[in-house]
């Protein structure tokens, strides 16, 4: 998959997800 | 007839060698097994992989003993409502889950033996109008059950006495959860499938859903099987029990989706389907997928036909096949733990252990 596919992609998700998310 | 004509129809994945019978559960209760499981075992200071058969009324544990023969050890009788399923804990020990009801999950429960009092028994976890549940590592339980106002998502976390540690809720979708897999390589996060076809990721520590993403009508009535976490992207692996023929895929037993949780894209990137014009799609038709288990990137189904396929998840090729036997078709198949290959069963016949 490249990432024009599936957006840029962060090997730091969880991190910058759960920080984004409500608690 | 269909084991002769697989071979030349299936010529280029599927052989033999690939599944070997290693030997076989003989139950002479007679009752007709609804699952079967394995389990780490520990007594005497000796820890070792046991199987786990389910009936409708009862739990039975198997020690192995010598040349791959197997002896019932004990039996856990549950009279009052059906086993529906065993729910396999990968790396508890000496703890079985089994969950119950009539057509939908109604209770959850844990079988063990307690040293304390040198006797088998079980214990409620939870009970309710349960959709969905999975254990996970570290003797964790996650599950979802819908009252008509509410859905209510739930992590208990077991104690090795089958009480409950620990109860953290995490925040439900808006759709009915119908799956839940673990991540490999990421303990703190969950995966999950909706009835709308949407894939959801958790934050099992604070309980925070951190995606919701739907994944397109390519894929309908997607139920997720296992996740594996690289590279910064999800890769979902997905069955779909209800869907019909599809033209673009064939059919279709399992996919596997990459998904990047940062965008909430999503993408197929492969398919593991029946090649057309095999005999395991003649009648009964049409056949289709019924139900699988995948381990590592090995993907077990049974087919309405009543074989057992076999397939290599990241190629998408059908690597084995067993196929209905003259005792009756396949009903149900499950991954061993740690590799210990495959149990296959029938529903009114013997339980089978296959090397893989």
């Amino acid at each position: 998959c490249s990432e024009s596919d599936l957006g840029p992609i962060s090997l730091n998700w969880f991190e910058e997800l759960s920080a984004e998310a409500p608690p | 007839h269909v084991a002769e004509q697989l071979t030349p129809v299936l010529p280029d994945g599927p052989r033999e060698e690939n599944l070997q019978l290693m030997s076989e559960l003989k139950d002479s209760s007679g009752s007709c097994a609804v699952d079967v499981s394995t389990v780490w075992w520990e007594a005497a200071g000796c820890r070792e992989l046991r199987v786990v058969t389910a009936s409708e009324s009862s739990v039975s544990l198997w020690e192995p003993l010598t040349h791959n023969h197997w002896g019932k050890v004990y039996t856990w009788q549950l009279r009052e409502i059906p086993v529906i399923q065993i729910i396999p804990l990968p790396d508890s020990c000496n703890l079985v889950c089994v969950a119950l009801g009539e057509l939908e999950i109604g209770e959850i429960r844990i079988l063990l033996y307690s040293s304390e009092t040198d006797s088998f028994k079980h214990s409620l976890v939870k009970t309710g109008n349960i959709k969905a549940v999975v254990g996970l590592k570290e003797q964790r339980l996650v599950s979802s059950s819908r009252t008509l106002q509410e859905q209510q998502v739930e992590m208990v976390s077991l104690s090795g006495t089958g009480g409950s540690k620990d109860r953290q809720t995490l925040m439900p979708p808006k759709e009915t959860v119908t799956a839940f897999a673990e991540v490999e390589g990421m303990k703190e996060a969950l995966v999950g499938t909706t009835a709308a076809n949407s894939i959801v990721v958790w934050n099992l520590r604070t309980g925070q859903l951190l995606r919701k993403t739907h994944v397109g009508y390519s894929y309908p009535a997607s139920i997720c099987h296992r996740a594996y976490s690289d590279s910064g992207l999800l890769f979902v692996v997905l069955s779909h029990p209800h869907a019909e023929e599809s033209e673009s895929c064939g059919n279709t037993a399992f996919h596997v989706v990459a998904f990047n949780p940062s965008s909430g894209r999503s993408r197929g990137v492969m398919c593991s389907c029946l090649p057309p014009g095999s005999p395991l799609l003649m009648p009964p038709c049409p056949c289709r997928y019924l139900e699988g288990d995948v381990w590592d990137t090995a993907g077990a189904a049974v087919l309405t036909s009543g074989a057992v396929v076999v397939w290599d998840l990241l190629w998408g090729r059908c690597v084995a096949v067993l196929p209905p036997s003259p005792t009756g078709h396949w009903a149900l198949t499950r991954w061993a733990m740690a590799g210990a290959g495959l149990r296959a069963g029938q529903r009114d016949g013997p339980v089978r252990l296959y090397r893989y």
